[in-house]
């Protein structure tokens, strides 16, 4: 229970961020497609993660505090989001 | 730098990150 609790946090965050990187890139709309793509790429286990909702937390309220760098933050999630692909995994198994 | 590639973002470090998202997605379009 608590692992689809968080699920559907992280859910709600990621949401929140794309949202207001929609509105901080519109000269370059195809970085927040980069995104959602990196996010569908990722490991289920870890967009369910304390880890996840974490960064994405961070990210997000830095990105309303600051919009300056909002290609800051996102570059930040797609690495970690990339860091945890889940091609990335199955091709780390032995 | 071709002018066009030089935009007007204050922030350094937001203008690396830009560059750096639009190589990778540059990157992957070519890769297919």
């Amino acid at each position: 229970k608590a692992a689809h609790i968080l699920k559907v946090e992280n859910e709600k965050l990621f949401e929140e961020f794309v949202a207001h990187c929609t509105l901080h890139t519109q000269d370059h709309p195809e970085v927040v497609t980069f995104l959602q793509t990196k996010y569908s790429k990722a490991s289920p286990d870890f967009l369910m993660s304390v880890e996840f909702r974490n960064a994405l937390g961070r990210c997000l309220t830095r990105a309303q505090a600051n919009t300056a760098k909002t290609f800051v933050y996102i570059n930040e999630l797609c690495t970690l989001l990339k860091q945890h692909s889940a091609k990335r995994r199955v091709l780390m198994q032995p | 730098e071709p002018s066009s590639m030089i935009d007007d973002d204050d922030d350094p470090e937001n203008r690396i990150a830009k560059k750096m998202l639009l190589a990778q997605i540059k990157a992957n379009y070519s890769s297919g």
